[in-house]
């Protein structure tokens, strides 16, 4: 996942 | 997906109940921020964008599509409704949204991940959320009498943040290179705007009163 964020959040 | 998170997202929702059943048992928006409200609702359009173009689960489906929906039913019932309308506190609700939305955007535009349109929105709702309650502090504030049910909103929101707070503390010592210092920076800005509110609310509590704000 490279740092990019995970949008798995609200 | 964690207790804490869950725990976060449950208590978001019941907030955004809490505040929907005030409105519509009392007939009454008093001591509620439009101002904050449509923040929020700028927070989740920029934010859900992604609703078109991405799928993480069932649950972030559902969830997304409540809160942009419970969002915009609370605008309608400020502005529209015949009844809660004429109880909401224009004259005291003047903070200047702008002085938020342009520093939030100008700071999306230079601190992000990506340049592109829907990472620059994803990152500005971030920074928005942030700060989107400031006007309805302002307000209550303002006001000075806080009604239960409007200082239980505010209370579960910030406890809300406090939650998800905790649940990046547990992802990062179980989920392998987990980080996102964006979004934990602003939640812990986020976060810290409640730090007073907290004090108010708790002190009100212990002491069996009506919470009431200093002038």
């Amino acid at each position: 996942n490279g740092g990019k964020e995970r949008k798995d959040e609200l | 997906m964690n207790i804490f998170r869950l725990a976060g997202d449950m208590t978001h929702l019941l907030s955004i109940i809490v505040l929907l059943l005030k409105i519509q048992a009392t007939k009454s928006c008093a001591g509620v921020s439009l101002k904050t409200q449509e923040l929020y609702a700028v927070v989740f359009v920029t934010r859900y964008l992604d609703l078109f173009y991405s799928f993480i689960s069932l649950y972030n489906t559902v969830m997304k599509i409540i809160f942009l929906l419970t969002a915009f039913t609370i605008i309608w019932y400020m502005r529209k409704h015949k009844v809660v309308c004429q109880t909401y506190d224009k004259e005291q609700d003047t903070f200047r949204v702008l002085f938020l939305i342009v520093p939030c955007f100008v700071l999306a535009l230079l601190v992000n991940h990506e340049m592109s349109v829907t990472e620059v929105l994803w990152t500005f709702s971030i920074y928005l959320e942030a700060v989107a309650i400031l006007p309805q502090l302002v307000l209550l504030q303002r006001t000075k009498n806080v009604d239960n049910l409007t200082g239980n909103y505010i209370f579960m929101l910030g406890s809300y943040r406090a939650l998800y707070l905790v649940n990046w503390v547990y992802r990062y010592f179980t989920e392998l290179g987990y980080r996102q210092w964006i979004v934990w920076v602003s939640g812990t800005v986020q976060t810290c705007v409640y730090l007073d509110f907290f004090y108010y609310y708790v002190q009100a509590w212990r002491n069996n009163e009506r919470m009431k704000l200093p002038g």
